[in-house]
């Protein structure tokens, strides 16, 4: 199990570096497998006699360096920009670092079916074009079918087949199939 | 396993009996605030084995049956199905023998919800880990819930395990 | 204390329920006090003589109306929908319902500033649009100065006047002043 | 009181001295993902007393200062200034004379930071009762940052009782 996990980790850390550079247009990122803190203090607290303490620190130590007791670190890097903290990362940088990850799953172990609720909500124009091809290279690549819930008119006139849910009697969902250029009646309905 | 269609009857705002199917490539869903296109990420999820009532967002199970309206009654049962084409015979345990796969979650008011796979009666694990074989489920992080995209950033590195056990 | 918490929960309540059926087209909605349950089981946990928890009981009685300890409960009805638990709302209606709670404060307690970062992020055209003439109408009648950060172009195009945050230099944020036929270039700037 | 302009120097990704005017209506802020317009927001709470690191989006205060690009070597301090247009009198305590007020906040890389009205020093407490007292500040209901408009929604009804305390 513990190769297994390496060999997925250094997979998806490959795919996710190609993926930011490609959706962030430059820039630099990567994964890092993290241990936590603890580790030592445990031990200080375990250890009664001294060849206790002593071994219960070499196999901290071994234990400090096994995969499946990992957390993951994300780093991340717009082009031009300093590496820095996630959390100083604006509202669209984290969505996009975060479909990266996301996506170099897939590309490690895809899945059959992909639901994407309002990702593009918090992008501008320029990155909804850049996540939209990604999209479209995913869903020919690894055969996942994805479902793509938007209100973006851009990502509406990228999609294969375009659904409107409307509730022509209040309170009650339909389902039509819609072309794109009926897609202003369906949003109208709403008034 | 490839899925190919999403049938709701009575579930949430679904009160009738709606297909959605499930094609290769993208599948767009548009529609204005509070129609139901979240709704149906919820449906999917919940044929999936969801446990869960807080991620239905509802209180308890019984609200993902349809409440009513000014207009038409509440409904007793809600009913998702969720058919799957299963040529390549991915899935390892329950019904490898058949080409297509249909998995029904049925609840009723009061009384809990239950499984079918095939016409078959099945055990919410048998569902849940037909599902994870084929690197899918109600976790699956190809579920992407509205405004958690993000999500996977503010979490401490402790909670981002499931990216590599996922993948295992 | 209590009288003036009563006048202004009273205040908002009303405009919020004016709020609310302008920004949806209708429904209903309003605001009520609401008391943490462990009142009673506190009130016997104290109560040692029969006469203690009578006295008790009195006082969290008339505690328990005091409004200087009690929550907010919020009830909000779409249009043709039946009341329920807000958490079954949509995210476009959450939202909307919590614009028409922050500016019913307002009209009762007008602020010199208000800023809404991405606020119209989850919603359609439509609803767009009302939060829109809403925003025109507080800031005309309260004298509050808005500034709103968005990426929706018909919000844009209803703003007194519009600023441009571009990165010309990667990593230097500059302040332009823009008017509406250049949004365009502010806006791919960033390909 | 009314707010007429707030410049930042150093703050964050604004490095070279900015101005945003503040005039009555709306004032629209556009621009692509990552390019400053959130930092805008950060630097008007933060004039205004922001005492949580963690609500500037950094691990430590420091982290709103300048950090450095590829070109640019980072800076050692950050200063914001709000201009306030104090003719109707609404403020109270510490400079009450004045038509106009300047409220300055300043921070240098490893010493903390201070606060100035009008060019004479004053306490943190000073400022935040200072904008308290204006219905504003900080903490204000109405800076609404990204993604956070619906969390009063999700919040329980003892954790909304600023929405009364803040009108009363
Ligand atoms: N059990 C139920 N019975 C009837 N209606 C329900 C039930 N559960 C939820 N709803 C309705 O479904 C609506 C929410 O739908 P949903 O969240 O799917 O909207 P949406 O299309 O995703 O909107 P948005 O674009 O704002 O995200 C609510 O208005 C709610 O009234
Ligand atoms: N101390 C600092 N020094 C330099 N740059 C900083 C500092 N703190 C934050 N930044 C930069 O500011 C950028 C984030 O800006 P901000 O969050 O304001 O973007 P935004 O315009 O709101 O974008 P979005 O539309 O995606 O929300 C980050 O890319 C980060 O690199
Ligand atoms: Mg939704
Ligand atoms: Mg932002």
């Amino acid at each position: 199990a513990r190769e297994r996990l390496e060999e997925s980790f250094n997979k998806i850390n490959e795919h996710f570096k190609v993926l930011f550079t490609r959706l962030f247009g430059g820039g630099a990122a990567e994964l890092k497998l993290a241990w936590p803190e603890k580790k030592d203090e445990v031990t200080a607290e375990e250890g009664s006699a001294l060849a206790d303490a002593q071994e219960a620190e070499a196999a901290a130590k071994s234990k400090k360096k096994d995969p499946l007791e990992a957390g993951l670190e994300i780093y991340a890097q717009p082009p031009g920009k300093k590496l820095q903290n996630l959390s100083l990362l604006s509202g669209g940088e984290q969505a996009l670092t975060a479909v990266a990850l996301l996506f170099a799953m897939f590309l490690t172990n895809p899945s059959p079916i992909c639901v994407l609720d309002e990702v593009d909500a918090p992008l501008d124009d320029a990155n909804v074009d850049r996540f939209c091809s990604m999209v479209e290279e995913i869903a020919r690549d690894s055969g996942t079918r994805f479902l793509v819930i938007t209100h973006h008119r851009l990502t509406m006139a990228r999609m294969d087949r375009l659904f409107g849910v409307t509730m022509a009697e209040r309170g009650i969902s339909q389902l039509v199939s819609v072309d794109l250029t009926q897609t202003d009646e369906i949003l109208e309905a709403a008034e | 396993m490839q899925f190919t269609r999403l049938r709701l009857t009575g579930f949430k705002s679904f009160v009738d009996s709606t297909d959605l199917p499930i094609e290769p490539g993208m599948t767009g869903v548009i529609g204005p605030n509070g129609c139901g296109k979240s709704n149906l990420v919820e449906a999917l999820r919940w044929v999936m084995g969801e446990t869960s009532a807080k991620r239905m967002r509802g209180g308890e199970m019984d609200d993902v049956i349809f409440g009513g309206t000014a207009t038409r009654p509440r409904r007793e049962i809600a009913e998702v199905a969720l058919l799957i084409d299963n040529k390549e015979r991915a899935v390892s345990n329950v019904a490898n023998l058949q080409d297509e796969l249909e998995v029904v979650r049925r609840i009723e008011r009061g009384s809990g919800s239950d499984f079918k796979v095939n016409g078959k009666s099945v055990r919410a694990k048998d569902v849940q880990i037909l599902f994870a074989d084929a690197s899918t489920g109600a976790n699956s992080p190809s579920l992407v819930s509205q405004g958690k995209v993000a999500a996977i950033i503010s979490a401490k590195p402790q909670d981002r395990r499931f990216v590599l056990e996922d993948a295992a």
